[in-house]
């Protein structure tokens, strides 16, 4: 299911925003 | 412009992945309680970094934080290795 918590965004927030930080040094 | 299309892929790969690992450790939620500390102490020391402009060294690199992540998700390779496409520089 996606019920997502406040706590599981801030998880998804982190996670996107490190791939994109990958991307960026790639 | 490239960047803006490539966003929502990223977003909902990240939103799968969790809702993959909340599924896998429903039963262990202290496994999936630490994978969500890890990833907030590397998103703190990132920003402490960030503020610091480059006078900060981070307590947890990215080696680490794959370090930690790999103890957590023993005997699941299949996670780990779908989180180190997401770590930078892992």
């Amino acid at each position: 299911s996606f019920d997502f918590t406040p706590v599981d965004s801030a998880a998804v927030f982190v996670l996107s925003s490190m791939a994109r930080q990958r991307r960026a040094s790639q | 412009p490239q960047l803006h299309n490539t966003q929502p892929v990223e977003f909902n790969h990240a939103i799968n992945y969790v809702n993959k690992i909340k599924n896998r450790f429903q039963n262990q939620p202290e496994i999936y309680k630490s994978f969500l500390e890890i990833l907030h102490t590397y998103q703190k020391e990132q920003r402490n970094m960030k503020e610091s402009q480059g006078n900060y060294t981070p307590k947890l690199t990215e080696q680490e934080v794959y370090a930690e992540v790999a103890r957590l998700f023993k005997n699941q390779e299949d996670l780990l290795a779908e989180f180190g496409q997401f770590l930078p520089d892992a």
